[in-house]
């Protein structure tokens, strides 16, 4: 099969650090 | 009547679907509450190969918000699984592993054809159609380096405290002992507590364990090649800096132990066929070091060979090793004022930086080159060990 060459949309991602301030469906760890 | 339309098997495409509901489970099942131990047997990596099925599946039905949802939870899971076994070389050194080989997955199967070259066809088959990830392995990118730096933090811990005793004071060489220079015999010996005294073995034993883990769980050579070539540049340091300090260590005999040592660390480094890390060239001070604790320091000719040989040492840390050298006996000679004199004059050229220690806690760039996998999506299997049923292969 040959492949279609599609423009592929820039998922856009903020940096590490601004990821952990983001709330994720992971509950936090308990202490 | 409910009818029942018979559907055909489908193949495998290499795709896993999960409700939204369930990325939190994906999460803790696959990353906050993985033990590595649970996956002995299983394909190296296999967490960061059953993400990128998860991502895969996200892209192909076009899903940008559980895309993101998906590798923002993953990321955010590493993180906290780090921060959780933060002294712990085996889960720091899994995850490592496995955060690159996610973003080898997101490079091999980006659909960008400098990634692609040693893509089979079915391996094409299996790249991202809808989203272009730049951004995210950036992320990953750091989120490594990030890894990298805790799993050096942690094996220097458990290698730093056995570095000074394995290399300047245990004696392995018979018949060194009698040989210690005046004086010092009976306090270098009491110096050391038997709690605290390791020999070479013990060092290379826990590289060895070093080495099979990270070999274990699939860390690409390459990354456990720049881990070694960091450790050997701490036992550099750290051996160097003591002996910049201690009178006691600055012998003849110390010099012969040391050479000794130095070449069981070269050997370690041919037994694992680790020799093109640069390890072994990191220690090339201390190499010079050792040579100049044994060379004769005596005429002009000799200060000239010290200066020849020594290209690895200041000025500052030559001078202070000759300073500090201590005769074996009554019948070998103190270094003379004048022959430090001849040397730093004969020195002066290089302009060397005046510091004299090592910075031990010098950590050398890494860098993750690029490391497609020749496995095929298709033919991963996931164990049912990991409880992930909630997962369907599409």
């Amino acid at each position: 099969s040959t492949l279609r060459p599609r423009p592929r949309v820039l998922l856009k991602a903020p940096t590490l650090a601004e990821m952990e301030e983001m709330n994720t469906s992971e509950e936090e760890d308990s202490p | 009547r409910q009818v029942t339309v018979q559907r055909k098997e489908k193949d495998f495409q290499g795709m896993l679907e999960y409700h939204r509901d369930d990325e939190a489970l994906l999460v803790r099942s696959l990353v906050t509450e993985l033990r590595p131990q649970a996956l002995v047997g299983a394909v190296p990596c296999l967490p960061a190969y059953i993400l990128y099925m998860c991502v895969r599946h996200a892209d192909y039905t076009n899903d940008d918000a559980k895309l993101h949802s998906l590798l923002t939870a993953t990321i955010n899971g590493i993180k906290r699984v780090i921060k959780k076994h933060s002294e712990d070389f085996e889960v720091t050194s899994f995850w490592l592993a496995n955060s690159c080989r996610l973003l080898h997955c997101l490079k091999q199967y980006s659909g960008d054809e400098g990634f692609m070259t040693q893509n089979t066809a079915k391996q094409n088959e299996h790249c991202l159609k809808n989203f272009d990830l730049t951004e995210y392995r950036q992320v990953l990118s750091d989120l490594s380096i990030h890894i990298y730096q805790q799993l050096i933090r942690v094996a220097e811990g458990v290698l730093q405290p056995m570095i000074v005793s394995a290399m300047l004071e245990n004696e392995s060489i018979q018949g060194l002992s009698g040989m210690k220079p005046m004086g010092y015999r009976k306090r270098s010996s009491s110096m050391v507590d038997g709690e605290n005294s390791y020999c070479l073995e013990a060092v290379m034993r826990q590289m060895t364990t070093f080495h099979t883990v990270m070999g274990d769980q699939g860390l690409d050579p390459e990354i456990i090649l720049q881990v070694f070539r960091q450790l050997f540049y701490m036992i550099n340091a750290v051996t160097l800096n003591n002996l910049l300090l201690r009178k006691d260590v600055c012998s003849w005999s110390t010099g012969m132990q040391l050479r000794y040592n130095i070449s069981q660390l070269e050997e370690w480094l041919r037994g694992r066929n680790l020799q093109q890390s640069g390890a072994a060239q990191t220690l090339e001070p201390l190499i010079q070091a050792a040579q100049l604790l044994q060379l004769k320091k005596k005429t002009p000719e000799d200060a000239e060979a010290i200066c020849s040989l020594c290209t690895a040492l200041s000025t500052q840390q030559i001078v202070k090793i000759l300073n500090l050298y201590t005769p074996l006996n009554e019948f070998e000679e103190r270094v003379t004022v004048g022959f430090i004199r001849t040397i730093q004059a004969q020195l002066q050229e290089r302009n060397d930086p005046p510091q004299l220690l090592l910075d031990f806690k010098h950590m050398f760039p890494v860098v993750f080159p690029f490391n497609p996998s020749s496995l095929t999506m298709d033919s991963i299997h996931i164990p049912a060990s990991l409880n992930l049923e909630f997962l369907s292969e599409v």
